[in-house]
């Protein structure tokens, strides 16, 4: 179990190192086991070096550049052993556009690399724009949902009509 | 394997048959606050055989039946239903020679849930194991609930190291 | 001390009750002591209805009505002895469109009725189209903050632009 | 007391002088991600007489200095002021001759926090008593740093009793 936790973490660390770049456009990043020898008790640290920054663990980062940074674990580890289906809820929520617009960079790549089938709950509009399709859900009658399909245009008039 | 379809009958905001296509590439789910969008993360975390009822932002797992409306009574019972494609015939032997798949997951109030792979009875963990086997299930990685980020930022370093586990 | 808390108590309720209603565009709340007698042991529980749904304990609410009723309980605590200063740091961003509006709503309503003076970080281009006036931050050498007055109309293409 | 003006200078990534006038009404702060908005939340906090690093994302109280760029070295101090328009003549008696109060709080490197009003040198708790006095303070309710929502959502219920306490 130590070994293969290790090997484990050798793959999602240079995982993690490449998609850190990518979704940062730039910098450096990677993943320390702290505080034992043992892997099986140690900690996961995230060192994170955004570019044009001084390194930092997780913790001192700004928001938004905490959530990318985890994102970008959170990737290192499914591509690892990609699922069927990977669903994201609101994980942009923090995100500036040039960040959105390189979230949904990766989201491509890994759409074309991968067999997975992504579903991408979003309320961002940069986003919605990206996606290959769109559904809504609403509330028409209160309490009760209701999914139907959205064009990719009347998607910025729909999408937050209650 | 793939997921093809996700059907919902009564489960939780639900309430009215549901029938989400699961197509190739990125799909998008966009709507106003509380509407239902992270339910549906929720439905296919709970037909996979999620056993928490608070990972289903409930106080009990037969939170999850439709409780009712100003118009509507609350329901009984609710059904998940996931299809799977095995084309490439990855299932386990026992289910490995169907072309496909439907796991489902029904809960009855005050009578648990119960699962079926094409309509025949199974125990929920024939159903993880099925999922394990798709490189899935309702603890993968890839299912981003609303606030795991913020979990995973706050996470003290043993805990994280959890999430690395899971890849293991 | 103990009859001080259960008279804030009863005040953070009443003005929590009423901003509820306001940023829900409808609804009811209240706030609970529970597991104790004695409101100095005693946990603060939320009960909250959304126009149209059940009641349900905080826990149980959208990711949007939990951040939003959270604002409610902020906003009533605020009220009853208004700070000279108030910064919301991205406190909108869970919140769909409807609810950005009725929170700026509230905050123009704040703003009119209290000496209160308003700092509101924001990614969100309806709250930036509703504030008074908008600074930038901008870092043009990296790792330099500096701050820059923004004029609102130019706010759309300057706002996300490192 | 009116808040009417902060002045940042080597805090964080505000290492040249910054001169933020606070107007009345709403005043709005936008930026890419990492620019510096939250660090001007944690400077007003921070003047007020914050003592916990923690509270500045910070391992320590010098992690707010300017710890240098590629092309500019570390800073040796830093120093945050904040002014108070006194018109209505609310501070505490020994500062309440002045219409106007500056509040100054400087750290040099391994030397700890000086505080300042009006040039003249005070302890912290004399910075927290006049902050008090004008309803605000670096725990006010009123100053909702990045996550605090979040916090709030998350906290057991002892916990979120003590956001009245702040009240009372
Ligand atoms: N058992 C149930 N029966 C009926 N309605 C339910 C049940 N459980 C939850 N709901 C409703 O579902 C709604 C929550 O939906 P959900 O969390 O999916 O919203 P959302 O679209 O993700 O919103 P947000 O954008 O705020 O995250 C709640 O308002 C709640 O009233
Ligand atoms: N002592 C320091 N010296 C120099 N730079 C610092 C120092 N402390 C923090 N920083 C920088 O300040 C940046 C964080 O800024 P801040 O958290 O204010 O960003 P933000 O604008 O709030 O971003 P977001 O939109 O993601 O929340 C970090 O990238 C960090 O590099
Ligand atoms: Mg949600
Ligand atoms: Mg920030």
């Amino acid at each position: 179990a130590r070994e293969r936790l290790l090997t484990s973490f050798q793959t999602v660390n240079e995982n993690f190192k490449k998609l850190f770049t990518e979704l940062f456009g730039g910098g450096t990043a990677e993943l320390q086991l702290i505080e034992s020898e043992d892997p099986l008790e140690a900690g996961l640290e995230i060192m994170a070096k955004p570019p044009g920054k001084k390194p930092a663990t997780l913790s001192l980062l700004s928001g938004g550049e905490q959530a990318l940074t985890a994102l970008a674990l959170i990737f290192a580890v499914f591509l690892t052993n990609p699922a069927p289906i990977c669903v994201l809820d609101e994980v942009d929520a923090p995100l500036d556009d040039y960040n959105v617009e390189r979230f949904c960079d990766l989201l491509d790549e890994m759409a074309r690399s991968t067999d997975t089938r992504f579903i991408i709950i979003t309320h961002n509009p940069i986003t919605m724009a990206r996606m290959s399709r769109l559904y809504g859900v609403t509330m028409a009658e209160q309490g009760v949902s209701q999914l139907v399909s959205v064009d990719l245009e009347g998607a910025v008039k729909l999408r937050e009509a209650s | 394997m793939k997921l093809t379809r996700l059907r919902l009958i009564g489960f939780k905001s639900f309430v009215d048959p549901t029938d989400f296509h699961i197509e190739p590439g990125l799909t998008g789910v966009v709507g106003p606050n509380g509407c239902g969008k992270s339910n549906l993360v929720e439905a296919v975390r709970w037909v996979m055989g999620e056993a928490s009822y608070k990972a289903m932002r409930a106080a009990e797992m037969d939170d999850v039946i439709f409780s009712g409306n100003a118009g509507r009574p609350a329901r009984n019972h609710a059904e998940v239903a996931l299809t799977i494609d095995n084309a490439d015939r990855h299932a386990p032997a026992v289910f490995n020679d169907f072309d496909t798949l439907e796991v489902s997951r029904r809960i009855v109030r005050e009578h648990g849930s119960t699962f079926r792979v094409n309509g025949k009875e199974v125990r929920a963990r024939d159903v993880a194991m099925l999922f394990a086997d798709a490189s899935t299930g309702s603890r993968s990685p890839a299912l981003v609930h609303q606030g795991r980020i913020g979990e995973i930022i706050q996470a003290r370093p043993e805990a994280r190291r959890r999430v690395l586990e899971e890849a293991a």
